[in-house]
């Protein structure tokens, strides 16, 4: 089970644009 | 072609939209104390992408409870004072009473860009960080 952070950080990173 | 640097200068969403814009912008904000303006953008864009089905409601719930509690609950904290108080409390009762829609945080997410394109992106567009590195 994730931890809230880790939710957070997979959340934040999901968004971020893909290296070009 | 346009170096991607004066890209970032076109608007916030050019310069969010490219990678090395972003881990500028983010070395920028650490620097000025504000960078959970950029995580919680990005952590209301990346909430919106997560489709409602059954297999991820509890973790769009646990989702959205970790970012109310991390950004909007601590009304010192730098996003929640950005915040109108309306939009706080209209989060705050959809996470109480568990109605977790993917459009949840937008107006947020919207409070705090207009406060980036008023605000920082300018500054930064002036600051150190960004002239040297152009």
């Amino acid at each position: 089970i994730d931890s809230e952070d880790d939710l957070l950080q997979e959340c934040i990173s999901s968004a971020m644009p893909k290296k070009k | 072609p346009t170096p991607p640097y004066l890209r970032w200068a076109e608007s916030l969403h050019s310069l969010l939209d490219d990678q090395d814009g972003i881990n500028l912008f983010r070395t920028f904000l650490k620097q000025e104390d504000c960078s959970d303006l950029l995580d919680f953008w990005f952590a209301c864009s990346g909430f919106r992408k997560l489709e409602p089905n059954d297999s991820n409601e509890e973790k769009r719930l646990k989702l959205a409870k970790a970012i109310f509690k991390k950004y909007i609950l601590d009304s010192n904290g730098i996003v929640s004072r950005q915040i109108k108080p309306a939009t706080k409390t209209f989060i705050r009762d959809s996470v109480m009473r568990q109605q977790i829609d993917p459009a949840m945080f937008d107006q947020a997410q919207m409070e705090i860009q207009s406060m980036m394109e008023e605000n920082t992106y300018p500054v930064f567009l002036k600051s150190d960080i960004y002239l040297e590195y152009t």
